[in-house]
């Protein structure tokens, strides 16, 4: 019998965990800690507070597999009314906006409470107080699968004697440890390249304990949000623009809607579309809104600013070389481009010699990252990959699968283009895919030539 | 600012569509034409019609690469009030049943019209019959995808003269033809072997026309809806079969709820989980619904009913060698198992010689279907690749990345573990991998026989 219902998002990502990420026990476990410390990490940073960030992992039952995570941080905490939601609702997040962060589908914190309460009927702790309040609130918090509304368990308020502020978190799943210890410390490993201001401590039930302690004092400059770059902005964005638009003519209408547009340009951009500056734009009729959005898939807008993004900088550089000691580094950072209105900045470094493997089997050593996250999983698919493999290395004379070679990308945007959510790759996106070849490019030509001149002297040597 | 917001599914998946398989202009065009005749298939297995289904691509601006798609079939078509929600909004489907189909997530054709809609401006047109209505639905569509609501821009009615039942979709969207038409044609052929019982044409703008005729008038038993098999059910699962069973004492419910119980069963899980057989079970406590379920995890339940599957069975191995023509073919069907509740059926096959030719650098001869669908992105990282690669082939004297050997692997299901929401890929799903497995390991060992036997006779011939 053919039978048409509607569901809520909350029970389509229960339906389908795989797709977030939770596919069996230990991805499960790598997950948690995953969008957990990433919270985290966007708290501390979008409120101007050098990271400490503690993370317990427990054994409550070996055999069940019955883990209990608890990650502490000193960021900005949540306001009580919000923290049922931002924990118990899909789909609701303080990340829509236009700002690089970890994080941005609104999914990844409400997955984690959703697996836990599936697989152990618990509630998921919240302690959590913001800056300067007077009290610390205290949510036990369940998920209502089939509404997608939060459940809650027990609320209370405490008094913040000593002026804390940050967010605590603990709850327990089903998840083996086992199989994805080795994957979750690389995770931390790499993420103390990105973050080399942050503190985290990680301990576990095997009697494991990893610091990763500080190695600058000085926080990178908070993003700002950020207006939309005109740039191949869709149909859809430039409806909803107009639409919050009443009363706007035109010029102020990109102007005010859109960075880098000034008068001239708007003035460029109304002759272009064969459209009289002054018009009103939500009295634009549907072939007028088409040529506007014709010309600006290809007018030559200057490039974004850059004030709603944070790349890595020569932090890069220096955790690269901490880290694997390198014979030889080079680094290069792209300036902004974007794709879809949305900023992005490209930074790759190629490292040679030193500690630098040779590559395992048939495998590249490849670091990426994005808006410093550090991705661990499915390489083979992402785009980084994708550009490596496709450019022809005999011309610099390097063999990506047997010279002691090790490729490092960062992407940073108000919008990554993951092609999973679980956030495991990035998506063959073209303008991002152009990015990352002219940049690794222009470090292979230089690595090339240290590479050669080193040959050349040492053949010398030998004659 | 801290700004908190919830959105609605349609915008989530307008923001992140590279997730749902649009993430350039020629993976879109593959992923349309994917969309709407998965949903034509669908429709017409479900309505007990021979398939007969008409693909036409054209293109109505080249420089702009803007394509126009229009898929034909004689399916069951979608009754008039209902088409707006099929198209208009989204996680709204007649497919969230427990039964095999090729649709699972409510998702595939509304994203087709968002993507038309943003690239073109242009709203999609259904027309549309039910079998043995009166009258046909035409529609024009569009998404209000803020909302989540279907936009009708026209409706209305025309008598049926010719008795016709079926769909016909047309739309309009920016695509690059040709950098996806070897795959959209690879994954035409591959589809034509897993339904053998369909009549599928295909005709592109570049003066292509492909027509794969039906070789079989049988059309497989129609899938019927079942309850969910109780072995490994997880509690979210089990909560809500409580809450929509008031007053149902224990035993009925756990017979009248799951497949493979009896009363006899039902009585052995009473015991084991210290629960009386006649508690209803509405007032279980969470202690009891936790015993339950840890009980359901392992109790040794017999296999699951099949009436909800569709195998391939015979039509696959004869689809493989009419297609590859292989010197030897060995077929293997699994008994059916069941992940999380949901009963499914590996079937593999693996190829040797003939017209199967030794695989490309690096890359193994793999064909994979789900649910008879095809499955032409993203090998690398799919379940069935990391089986075959876990495998020790010396064993059976096979060397897959050398020998001209192919492996075919079809998993049909309630609910196929999918890792990406486009069906790029099946996720790492313990339960799936050792049947895949199993299954391999066993044509293996027939393969294996075949070519060592033709190896002794022809190193017999040389001396
Ligand atoms: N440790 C934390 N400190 C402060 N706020 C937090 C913390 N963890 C979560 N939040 C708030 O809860 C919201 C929801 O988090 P959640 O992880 O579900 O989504 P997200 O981080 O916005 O996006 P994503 O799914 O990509 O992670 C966040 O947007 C943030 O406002
Ligand atoms: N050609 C068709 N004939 C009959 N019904 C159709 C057709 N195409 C779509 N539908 C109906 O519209 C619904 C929505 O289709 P849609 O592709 O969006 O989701 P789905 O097929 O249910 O799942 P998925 O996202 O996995 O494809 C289907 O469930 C089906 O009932
Ligand atoms: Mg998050
Ligand atoms: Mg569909």
């Amino acid at each position: 019998m053919i039978r048409f219902e509607e569901i809520s998002p909350s029970d389509f990502f229960y339906r389908n965990r795989e797709i977030t990420g939770f596919e069996n026990p230990a991805k499960a476990c790598y997950t948690i800690v995953r969008e957990y410390l990433e919270n985290s990490l966007d708290s501390c940073e979008l409120g101007g507070f050098l990271p400490n960030i503690e993370i317990y992992l427990k054994c409550e039952n070996e055999e069940e597999k019955r883990l209990r995570i608890k990650v502490a941080d000193n960021g900005m905490g949540i306001p009580h009314e919000k923290i049922p939601y931002a924990f118990g609702k899909i789909l609701y997040s303080s990340k829509y906006v236009l700002r690089q962060h970890r994080g941005i589908f609104g999914l990844g914190g409400k997955m984690a409470v959703l697996y836990c309460q599936i697989t152990t009927n618990k509630p998921v702790r919240v302690i959590s107080a913001t800056p300067g309040s007077e009290f610390i609130s205290y949510f036990e918090l369940k998920i209502d699968i089939v509404r997608n509304e939060p459940n809650v368990v027990k609320r209370s308020k405490v008094l913040n004697q000593d002026n804390w502020h940050g967010l605590v978190l603990e709850s327990e799943f089903i998840g083996d440890y086992l199989l994805s210890k080795k994957k979750i410390m690389e995770y931390l490993f790499q993420t103390s390249i990105a973050v080399p201001y942050a503190r985290i401590y990680y301990q576990d039930f095997e009697g494991n304990a990893l610091i990763f302690d500080r190695k600058t004092d000085k926080l990178p400059p908070i993003p700002e949000e950020t207006l939309l770059h005109p740039r191949g902005v869709d149909l859809e964005m430039l409806k909803r623009l107009i639409k919050t638009s009443p009363g706007m003519p035109l010029n102020k209408f990109l102007v005010k809607r859109f960075q880098r547009i000034g008068n001239k340009t708007a003035e460029e951009i109304s002759k272009l579309a064969n459209i009289e500056l002054d018009k009103i734009v939500s009295k634009l009729n549907e072939d007028e809104i088409s040529r506007l959005y014709q010309i600006m898939k290809t007018y030559p807008f200057n490039k974004p600013n850059v004030s709603s993004l944070s790349p890595l900088g020569e932090a890069f550089a220096i955790g690269i070389k901490e880290a694997f000691k390198p014979e030889f580094l080079a680094y290069d950072i792209r300036e902004p481009s974007s794709y879809e209105g949305h900023p992005f900045i490209v930074e790759t470094a190629i490292a040679y010699g030193g500690e630098i493997p040779i590559p395992e089997q048939n495998e590249i050593n490849l670091y990426r990252f994005a808006n410093k996250i550090p991705l661990i999983y499915d390489s083979y698919n992402d785009v980084s990959t994708k550009v490596i493999k496709e450019i022809n290395w005999n011309v610099y004379k390097i063999n990506i699968y047997q010279d002691p070679i090790a490729f490092f990308v960062h992407i940073c945007s108000t919008k990554i283009p993951y092609k999973t959510l679980g956030k495991e790759y990035i998506a063959n996106q073209p303008e991002v895919y152009r990015e990352i070849e002219l940049s690794l490019r222009k470090n292979a030509r230089v690595v090339s030539a240290y590479i050669n001149k080193k040959r050349i002297i040492e053949y010398q040597k030998i004659r």
